[in-house]
């Protein structure tokens, strides 16, 4: 069966990054992957196809007759990708976006079953109804939050396990991003660990990353014998051979300063 | 006439830090100012009350009466403020609450009228129909647009101007809160100079600033006569008596990049 697997995070934190290499990882081992870019920036899928590629919203808004060669574009070892794209600032909502672009790929392709694996890339900023868009139509099994040890990366962390509490949508686990804060993996690990879950992944901060991605490229393609293609790889076989992810107990603001201040 | 005014920008980037300062330099002039958070983080008001207020989605989810005092604080030198709050993660529309909320104000008080001015602090992360809410109902006469130098929140900062474009809602400045990143100052002029706008104030990172945080009071209050109170001082200043704000003109996505590349 398909495996439906959401990362959310905060802005800036590492989503669209961390999700490439893993779509990237799974295509070296055979998996068939699914990527869509839930985030109004549109940045999930550069490193896979090498270059920016147009968003549904903007051909939903465009007009005229859309084939399924329009929006699905392949990338690393067939990885395919979409993006959504983004409301019209000040006027469209980011979320139900989300739900019109689901359903026009449904009709115009069968992207969404020919694959083992469909990775959501989506922000944690606001968690509101709209961004919870994959969940609430069932389509998400799973989901992962990715964070650093930081308080505000933690905070749009903590606030997205509340969503997923909501509608009882199971965490598999919590991502670690390093910023290189004091004491983040002990931090991150408690973050886990007071959330039901567990720190699935320490991805250490690495150059590397930012000169592949200057180059239009994962790390997986672009160093792949390096320390954090491996990283990367482990973190794929884990999201591939399943965590037993769990509804999360969110933590309450108070436990939340007193985790980070420590 | 009272000054209804938006500020804008990327989550972390200093909104409600600054918003708390312009508030309570205002008051020392002997301004009557209104705060009302909108952020779901609600921590618009923490350091001109003293401590976290409740917010009014609480309030109106919880049901039963509710009179102003449950609602509107008052802060330092008068400063009243209002928490809107956030939606149940996972479920409300952040941007429906802030409509609700404003609503539920006017029917219980009359904060909204006895002021000179009222400043909103909205996040820019997601710049969908719901946060350009204030604007979308007539409520906000003038937008500023809170950056640095970074790509980040130079980026949502363009988002939100193509939101103002989009609403026909004048810009009236931007401020840029430093990270002390490299050419921020040049960066940050040359962005707002090229949106049709200008550049009202370049606020330095500061220790004191979180110094003061920490305890629960803004800069202006807790340290008066340091530098950093005097820029929050000419800030305010420069709202209170006005800039020819202008409809905005967006940045490309590919001179947004240029820009931050030099
Ligand atoms: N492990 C890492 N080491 C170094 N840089 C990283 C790492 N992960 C992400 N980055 C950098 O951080 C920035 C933000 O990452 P991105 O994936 O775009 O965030 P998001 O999708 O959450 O907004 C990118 O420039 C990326 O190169
Ligand atoms: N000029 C400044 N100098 C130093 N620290 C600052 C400055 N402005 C904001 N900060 C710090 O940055 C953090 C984020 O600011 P905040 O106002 O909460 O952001 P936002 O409301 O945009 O999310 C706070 O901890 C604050 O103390
Ligand atoms: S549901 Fe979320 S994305 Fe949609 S308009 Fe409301 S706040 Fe914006
Ligand atoms: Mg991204
Ligand atoms: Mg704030």
């Amino acid at each position: 069966s398909i495996k439906h697997v959401a990362i959310y995070g905060k802005g800036g934190i590492g989503k669209s990054c961390t999700a490439s290499n893993i779509a990237a990882a799974c295509a070296d081992e055979g998996h068939r992957v699914l990527v869509v870019g839930c985030d109004p920036k549109s940045d999930s899928s550069i490193t896979l196809v090498g270059h920016r590629i147009p968003t549904m919203m903007e051909l939903i808004q465009g007009g005229g007759e859309i084939k399924e060669e329009d929006v699905v574009f392949q990338g690393y070892k067939g990885v395919r990708c979409i993006e959504v794209g983004g409301p019209e600032p000040g006027v469209g909502c980011a979320g139900r976006g989300i739900i019109v672009a689901i359903d026009f790929l449904r009709k115009v392709s069968k992207a969404m079953e020919e694959v083992d694996l469909v990775l959501y890339d989506v922000p944690g900023d606001i968690v509101c109804g709209g961004f919870s868009a994959p969940i609430r139509k069932g389509l998400v099994s799973q989901a992962y939050i990715i964070t650093s040890g930081e308080y505000m990366p933690l905070y749009a962390g903590n606030n997205i396990s509340k969503g997923l509490k909501r509608l009882n949508t199971p965490l598999a686990g919590v991502i670690c991003n390093s910023r290189e804060a004091a004491g983040e993996r002990e931090i991150v690990e408690s973050f886990a660990r007071e959330l039901g879950s567990r720190l699935v992944a320490f991805i250490p901060k690495d150059p590397i990353v930012q000169e592949c991605e200057r180059r239009a490229v994962t790390a997986i393609e672009g160093a792949p014998d390096s320390k954090i293609a491996e990283v990367y790889r482990a973190l794929a076989r884990e999201i591939m051979s399943g965590a037993e992810p769990r509804v999360p107990k969110p933590l309450s603001d108070e436990r939340l300063l007193e985790l980070t201040r420590t």
